[in-house]
Parts: C-alpha cells; structure tokens; sequence
C-alpha cells in the first residue's frame, strides 16, 4: 500500500463537486462518482453520468428520501448502462413514472459490484490500486466541519450508525507540530503523523475542503469500513491504465 | 474568545456581527424579523454545537461555521442526511474480498 494516494491529481477523474440540495441523494451521487471516476482511470473517457437517471429509474422509488449506493448500481446494470448528466440532467426531485432510461443514450455502463472487506489496510489498497469506493458512514461531525482530520471515538461517533454515503478518493499522513499519542513515550515535541482518508462529499464545493473532507484513518471513524462498495468497469484483476499518485 | 450557550444571553454584538458576515458570506436573507431572530438563535446554538466537536475531536478537525449554521438538527437530517440506510441493510451482508474478485 503506498503512504499517499489521491485520484483528484489525475486530472479529469474526479468529477466537480455536486450539491444535492434538497434531496436527500448523497447515495447517487456517491454511486455517480464511483462510476465517473472508474470509466475516466480504466478507459481514459471522463464522463459526467446522470444522477437524475439512479434516482427516476431506482427500484425503491423516491431516491429524494434517501437509498442506498447498491441499489444505484443495480439500476446500472438493469438499464444495462447509464445517459449523460447532459442528457438527463439533476432536478433535485423525483416524480414516479417519469424514468426514461429506454430512450436515452447510455455514456457508461458497469460489470458487477463488490463489497470490500471491513479492513482499513485492504480498502486501501484496494483504493490505490482499482480507484475510488464508496462508503457509508455517520455524518455526526459533517455539518460544522470546516477543514482538517476529524477523529471521533466510537461513543461520539456511532459507527454502527451509518446515515451518508461519500467517494473515497485518496488517503494520506497529515504531519502537524505537537505530541501525539504514538510520542508519548518522548514527551519532547515533534512532528506528529495523522492518517486520513480522503473523502467527497455532495453538499457543495462552498463545504468543508472544498467539498471534501478528511477522516482519521486506522480508527473506522464514524463506521468507515461498514459497507465500502464499488462497481467494477473492468473483468476482474484487469488493473486500470492508469495508478493513483502520490 | 470561544462562544458557548452557557454565555450568550442577551445577543452580544459579535455574534450579530458573525450572523451577518454568515448571510453575506452563504447569501442568506430571512423574510420576517421573527424568522431573522429564529435563525440567529439556531446560529447561536450551532456555534456551541461546534465549540463542543471541537473539544471532543481527537485530530486536527476544526468546525464552525458551515454553509449549515443556521439549520436545526432536525432540517439538516432530513435535507442532507440518508435516513433509509440508519435502518441497516436488510440481507445483503458482505459478499467478496478484493482476493476473490471473481465472485461477485
């Protein structure tokens, strides 16, 4: 596994931040990104793949109250692909009967999806090796955060509680002055090393980092490692064109 | 110094002065003093809220003001939160590992 990893330098396979405003979509919009991000580093094509489609043509109906990232990839695949953002662009809302997936033109389409296994390590390297997975965590800490590594215990951060699901897009080390828990043997102040995840998340580029925000890594901060799932573009072991820089 | 619940009583001026610079800065307007006040109130408490993320934080987070600072709880959960996965996932489980990606 490499020390650092970060999808967002390979210009064009992250997507722009979304916003999903009203509706209660981040399950989507997660799902959109994996896709995005998937086709741009295993085919070099940067698309932008239609939200509006995963929340119309979901199995569950109402994607606006919620849903989750699987049933988007399930969509996926019983369309046997999905249109543009172009094509059929973000409303932010949902009407019933007004799916029409029949008649638009597909941009991307996936294989399967897996689910990792609920190991920092392994979804990390599984991270820089096949791209970005999406997570579902608990957003407790998300709605005044501003920037920086945010790490919770587990009593005031449930991870058994997952209610938002994001785009897991690099991880790296945050060296910051002071004495860390792993110093404490030499109470003399040196640089202290905090592992983070880099996640995206869809409230906005005005939000947290830009729109991103970091998450301690090696904790299961907040319920990380619950449900990491990701589509796949490729035949399995096939390894994308391109790695993820450091 | 830290803003807390405890010690805002009466609205002190800073905090109006951050409530404002908050609507420049998110471009929000409020359609009746009532409504103003209500929301300053709720700006108040999440300034708290945020006072104690950050005592409770054990890395380099910081929290404050946020596009969200002057929702409640309750209109931040049901506009931004997920609310159908709280109730776990029925029957799906974990499938495979990366070392056995040919199941799926």
């Amino acid at each position: 596994v490499p020390h650092t990893c970060d999808w967002r330098k390979v210009a064009g396979a992250i997507s722009s931040i979304r916003n999903q405003g009203n509706c209660n979509c981040c399950w989507a919009m997660a799902a959109a990104g994996n896709i995005e991000a998937l086709w741009g580093i295993n085919f070099l094509k940067f698309v932008n793949v239609s939200v509006q489609e995963l929340l119309d043509c979901g199995r569950c109906g109402n994607g606006c109250y919620g849903g989750y990232v699987w049933e988007a990839f399930l969509t996926v695949l019983n369309n046997s692909g999905v249109a543009s953002e172009r094509d059929y662009p973000f409303r932010a809302n949902f009407r019933p009967h007004r799916c029409h997936a029949k008649t638009s033109n597909k941009v991307a389409w996936i294989q399967d999806f897996i689910f990792l296994p609920d190991n920092e390590q392994r979804i990390a390297q599984y991270l820089a090796t096949y791209g970005p997975i999406t997570v579902t965590i608990n957003m407790k800490y998300l709605k005044l955060y501003q920037k920086g590594v945010i790490k919770a215990s587990p009593t005031t951060c449930d991870p058994q509680f997952v209610d938002h699901s994001v785009l897991l897009v690099g991880f790296g080390s945050d060296k910051s002055e002071g004495m860390g828990a792993e110093t404490v043997s030499s109470p003399s102040r040196h640089p202290r090393s905090t592992p983070y995840w880099i996640l995206k998340n869809s409230w906005g580029a005005q939000w947290g980092e830009e729109g991103y925000f970091r998450l301690h890594r090696g904790s299961n901060t907040c319920g990380i490692t619950k449900y990491p799932v990701t589509a796949r573009v490729q035949k399995p072991n096939v390894k994308p064109q391109l790695s993820c820089p450091p | 110094g830290s803003l807390t619940a405890q010690d805002l009583g009466p609205q002190p001026l800073e905090l109006k002065e951050a409530f404002k610079f908050f609507q420049r800065q998110f471009n929000r307007s409020y359609l009746t003093p009532e409504e103003h006040a209500r929301r300053l109130d709720i700006f108040a408490h999440n300034l708290a809220q945020a006072q104690q993320l950050q005592e409770e934080d054990f890395g380099t987070a910081e929290f404050g003001v946020t596009p969200f600072s002057d929702l409640t709880e309750e209109e931040f959960g049901q506009l931004y939160g997920h609310r159908r996965a709280a109730g776990g996932v029925p029957g799906m489980g974990r499938v495979v590992g990366p070392e056995e990606p040919e199941e799926s």
